[in-house]
């Protein structure tokens, strides 16, 4: 079940040690650039997977504001691999919303696979992949102590074509 | 089957647009910066998984040289996100090879998840599903345009234990 490992390597390469490090940044940076209105990393998970490079491109009330300091590490031969994470203005009638924000990224890969014939799966099993992924993850994250508390998964319905402002809405909802 | 997806998620999420943009700088490398024995990315699959975070704690004859300039892209919403790679040198008697490695970052994920009880599998399925790994991965890049000739796979044993320059001798074989 391609899903099921793509939620640990999600956890395991990249949220178990980008969250903490994360909690720590957002501290300072409440501090001194101007407040977040929540610490929390939100993780975008559109159930069609659908994956665009900039959430402007879905909805622009959703603005870039600028990266948080990256963190850099040694791993697996990369020396100073990077790690990075975007602040996102969300502005919704008049009132503005700050946040970390980031589309979960391995569902790239189920997208792209489920259009590779050689890879085993179809579109027709890709929302199956999506919802098996978003289980995963969530009782993954649940129950771990270095990331609980620090990320909000915010599940993105794909019938929602013709609404300008549904992904602003979502994330505020939220 | 994890491997399965994790070897897609490294071509589709790294080795598809690394590859050519890295064959782009390893020809600007070379008439500046001194030869490349290789101009492939040596791409490390330990058998056993174990994937440390420097290739030096394997073998004090493979030592990190610099990075190459890093690419940089706008992508899932993270703006500018870096990748990069390292050149190593190599030295075997009184021979120096250079060459840009890094180890198959997925087996890092293998690795973990066979001691997380929730994650499903054990020990004894993990070399198992580091061959498939293998096997998958060599079947997508050798049917990649973007990936073809590239890449070099060093599968390396676990039974060379004692061996302190097993890896150097691995790497400049191949
Ligand atoms: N948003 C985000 N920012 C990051 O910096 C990041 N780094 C990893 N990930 C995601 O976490 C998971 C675990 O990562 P891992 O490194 O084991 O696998 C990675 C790794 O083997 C390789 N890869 C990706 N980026 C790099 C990189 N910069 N250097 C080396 N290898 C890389 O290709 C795999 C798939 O990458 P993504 O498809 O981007 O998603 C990964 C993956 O789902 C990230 N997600």
């Amino acid at each position: 079940n391609v899903a099921h490992g793509l939620a640990w390597s999600f956890y395991i390469g990249y949220l178990k040690f980008v969250l903490p490090d994360l909690h720590n940044k957002v501290s300072r940076y409440s501090s001194t650039r101007g407040n977040l209105s929540s610490p929390r990393l939100h993780i975008l998970l559109p159930l069609n997977a659908k994956v665009p490079a900039k959430p402007e491109e879905e909805d622009t009330n959703v603005v870039f504001h600028e990266n948080l300091p990256e963190l850099e590490r040694d791993t697996a031969g990369v020396r100073n691999r990077s790690y990075k994470n975007s602040v996102y203005k969300i502005t919704q009638n008049n009132e503005a919303f700050s946040c970390v924000l980031e589309y979960a990224t391995p569902l790239l890969t189920l997208y792209q696979m489920s259009h590779e014939s050689s890879a085993g799966f179809g579109e027709r099993e890709r929302k199956q992949q999506v919802l098996l992924f978003y289980r995963t993850l969530s009782q993954i994250l649940e129950n771990s102590l270095e990331c609980r508390n620090r990320y909000r998964l915010v599940l993105l319905n794909d019938e929602h074509t013709g609404d300008p402002h549904y992904l602003s809405r979502e994330i505020i909802q939220h």
